[in-house]
């Protein structure tokens, strides 16, 4: 599972922390579907 | 054989950019296994290309360059790798005549 301490982003820079996020959204979605 | 080199010389820059990521995701380690997934899901063809080494040392020079959007070069990887995984392009193939 995806570690709750990764959601607690403290990224300065926002692309980034966009960028993060998104890969994120694609390993819990990865692991829900696999 | 200049596949061959070409192949042995994007695994050397795949293996640089996870080992330089390495030490800047350590908060989610999980990031860098989903990215060799998806590269160990990709086209051969894909993997010894000059498209594949150009854009790998495209981001490996960025990500030395800018450690702040580590992540943004992570990311931009795995959508090319994705683009190109394996199942896919079989599936395309059949499809078209």
């Amino acid at each position: 599972e995806v570690s709750r301490v990764c959601e607690d982003d403290d990224d300065d820079d926002p692309e980034n922390r966009i960028a993060k996020k998104m890969l994120l959204a694609q390993i819990k979605s990865n692991y829900s579907s696999g | 054989k200049h596949s061959h080199v070409l192949q042995a010389e994007n695994e050397r820059l795949f293996t640089e950019f996870v080992e330089h990521c390495s030490a800047l995701t350590q908060d989610c380690p999980e990031v860098l296994t989903f990215l060799q997934t998806r590269h160990a899901k990709s086209s051969p063809d894909f993997l010894s290309s000059v498209e594949f080494r150009n854009t790998l040392g495209r981001c490996l020079t960025r990500a030395q360059a800018n450690r702040s959007k580590t992540f943004v070069y992570i990311n931009e990887l795995c959508t090319v790798l994705k683009q190109h995984a394996a199942k896919k392009r079989q599936i395309l193939a059949k499809v078209e005549p």
